[in-house]
């Protein structure tokens, strides 16, 4: 362990509080700490500010993806999915999505492929009206995977240039509704080529480490292009994302920083990795 | 899902005769990795595991066992570590009291929580459970914010053909008070509030919640928080705590599998009993709560 016994042991204890409180997560705090303590001149090893930095400077590192924007393709319309666990903020997130593209002059259609929960659908409508979207929606109980491609139908038809898909909020341990999430990709595939062309998780920056779980199950049953992570205008930090862009590799592409429609960032690392730390 | 740091610990002591205090240590190691790993909080598993090792140092033997003719058997110091792990745990989450304050005429209960937590859908699980027990719930759309949250609200109510208040204009410290008119009026016995998502740091949100409690004295006021939550958990439940008058918490989405560490934390950062358990989408899944299953699926 080199350096390490020569770290103070109670900057250890604090620096591996200030990780583990902000949902970094055990095992992943022991490993940063580790890495860091091995990296540090030995000249540097008793100065906390510069312990600090390099445990910043690795945890944007692991952050700092490639992190595309969202664009339109050759082959309108663009194909987004919306997926995620209950209560995450997928259907406000397409809502602030919908605005982004609007306010780059974009025509938008919704696709309400939540047809399970009390007034998912009205919900969704809200949003359309605001954004300037427009709006599939299809009858109370209808499989999701008949909305969405009548969804895309629509756009293809009206020429519209991005297509946002909600789907119902579900948790990952549910095989039957991940088996309903599989079949809305496949659909989707079928009604445009190479659709979706974006499938984004969104995870709640208030979750634990079960968020670990979720990006795993979520990503063996879809291929994810990126994550969206939101509530990070509330007190949690969201640290377990650390460890899921280390193991996983995807991107988080934009962050929900409150209840209205511009209350979207596109997701930068170095921001994150200081907030962290505050 | 039997988490690594509690099988290791113990793997680590199955049968151990004897446990020194360097033993202890090693396996304390074990339940911390364990218990943060389920998301209880930092500070929360310092004191438990001071608990813990307080308890297997002494020397009370307060840990039995029986075999299966009900005799007396005697426990492998390791054995008992583990059991006082569990035992520690269950008492923390107790004592169990899933009563509801019951007054006359009117019962009000007001949910409050964070964004997205299931307050909506637990409401309507509760007034399912009271109609179970010849109660005669209105539902009060007082979340007046979200986009078609009282639609939802509404959707609800007709699936359990029970009144749902709501008048547009009101802000809900008034619909509020105004809702336990409205029940009297409907021969309805209890009025559930279902409130707004909200951070703990929106002031303006927060002193709503102070005004609804001022003006509509809700008997019952249940934080409703979502089993997968962090670390925040504390933060979040010491502010409700401190700024309302919280009678208990429900934990949902525990038809997951979220490890439920936030459970623990909120009883003592709080001291209010947990009252139920949401347990799946449907108005049907609400559980009253029992520390041994929350306990076990904390610890891993
Ligand atoms: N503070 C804050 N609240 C948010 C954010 N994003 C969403 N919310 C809130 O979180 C709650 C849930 O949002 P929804 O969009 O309904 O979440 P969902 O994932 O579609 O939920 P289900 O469809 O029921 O699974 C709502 O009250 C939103 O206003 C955010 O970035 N910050
Ligand atoms: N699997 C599961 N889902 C739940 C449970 N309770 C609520 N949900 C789901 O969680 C999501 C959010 O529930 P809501 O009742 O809208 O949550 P809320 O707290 O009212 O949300 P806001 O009003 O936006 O703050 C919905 O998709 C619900 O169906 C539960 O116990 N298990
Ligand atoms: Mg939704
Ligand atoms: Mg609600």
């Amino acid at each position: 362990f080199g350096a390490k016994r020569e770290l103070d042991k109670s900057l250890l204890d604090d620096l591996e509080q200030i990780l583990i409180t902000s949902d970094i997560g055990v095992k992943t705090a022991q490993h940063l700490l580790e890495l860091v303590s091995n990296k540090i001149d030995k000249k540097e090893v008793d100065q906390p500010d510069k312990v600090r930095a390099a445990l910043q400077a690795e945890i944007e590192r692991i952050l700092d993806l490639e992190n595309r924007p969202l664009e339109v393709a050759e082959s309108k319309p663009l194909v987004l999915m919306v997926v995620g666990v209950n209560g995450g903020g997928k259907t406000t997130t397409i809502g602030k999505l919908a605005q982004r593209f609007r306010d780059q002059g974009r025509r938008v259609v919704l696709g309400a492929g939540d047809t399970f929960r009390a007034a998912a659908a009205d919900q969704l409508e809200v949003w359309a009206q605001r954004s300037g979207a427009d709006l599939v929606r299809g009858k109370e109980g209808q499989d999701p995977s008949s909305v969405l491609f009548e969804a895309v139908k629509r756009a293809q038809s009206s020429g519209a240039d991005v297509v946002i898909a909600d789907t119902a909020g579900r948790l990952h341990t549910k095989v039957n509704l991940m088996e309903e999430l599989k079949k809305v990709y496949r659909v989707l595939g079928k009604a445009a080529l190479g659709a979706p062309h974006e499938v984004l998780l969104v995870l709640d920056a208030t979750t634990g480490q079960n968020a670990i779980a979720q990006a795993a199950q979520f990503n063996a049953a879809i291929p994810l292009t990126g994550i969206v992570l939101t509530k990070l205008d509330g007190t949690a930090k969201g640290g377990v994302i650390v460890g899921i862009c280390q193991e996983f590799k995807i991107p988080v592409r934009f962050i929900g920083i409150g209840e209205k429609l511009d209350d979207l960032r596109q997701f930068d690392a170095r921001e994150f990795g200081s907030a962290l730390f505050d | 899902t039997i988490s690594k740091g509690f099988r290791n610990a113990r793997l680590k002591l199955q049968g151990k005769a004897e446990m020194s205090e360097e033993s202890i240590d090693e396996a304390l190691r074990d339940v911390r990795v364990s218990l943060l790993e389920g998301d209880v909080e930092f500070g929360v598993v310092k004191n438990f595991l001071g608990r813990v090792k307080d308890k297997a140092l002494g020397k009370v033997v307060d840990v039995e066992a029986k075999d299966k003719e009900g005799k007396k058997l005697k426990l492998s110091a390791g054995d008992r570590f583990v059991q006082i792990c569990y035992q520690e745990l269950e008492a923390l989450m107790g004592p169990v009291d899933t009563s509801l304050n019951i007054s006359k005429p009117v019962t009000r209960i007001m949910m409050v929580g964070l964004q997205g937590s299931g307050k909506t859908t637990t409401a309507g699980k509760l007034a399912k459970y009271l109609m179970a027990q010849k109660h005669r719930p209105m539902l009060v759309a007082a979340d007046v914010y979200r986009p078609a949250a009282i639609d939802q609200l509404q959707v609800l109510g007709a699936q359990l053909a029970i009144p749902v208040y709501t008048e547009s204009g009101l802000m809900p410290p008034d619909l509020c008070e105004r809702a336990i008119q409205k029940a009297k009026e409907r021969q309805c016995d209890v009025v559930i509030y279902d409130t707004a998502g909200r951070l703990t740091i929106d002031d303006a949100l927060m002193h709503e919640l102070e005004e609804i409690e001022r003006r509509a004295r809700p008997d019952n006021t249940f934080l409703v928080c979502d089993a997968m939550i962090g670390q925040d958990a504390v933060r979040t439940a010491a502010e409700f705590a401190k700024r309302l008058a919280l009678h208990g918490f429900i934990l949902t989405k525990l038809d997951g599998d979220a490890r439920g560490g936030a459970a623990l934390s909120i009883k003592e950062v709080t001291g209010k009993p947990i009252k139920f358990l949401g347990m799946g989408e449907t108005l049907d899944r609400l559980e009253e709560f029992r520390p041994a299953g929350l306990a076990s699926r904390i610890l891993g």
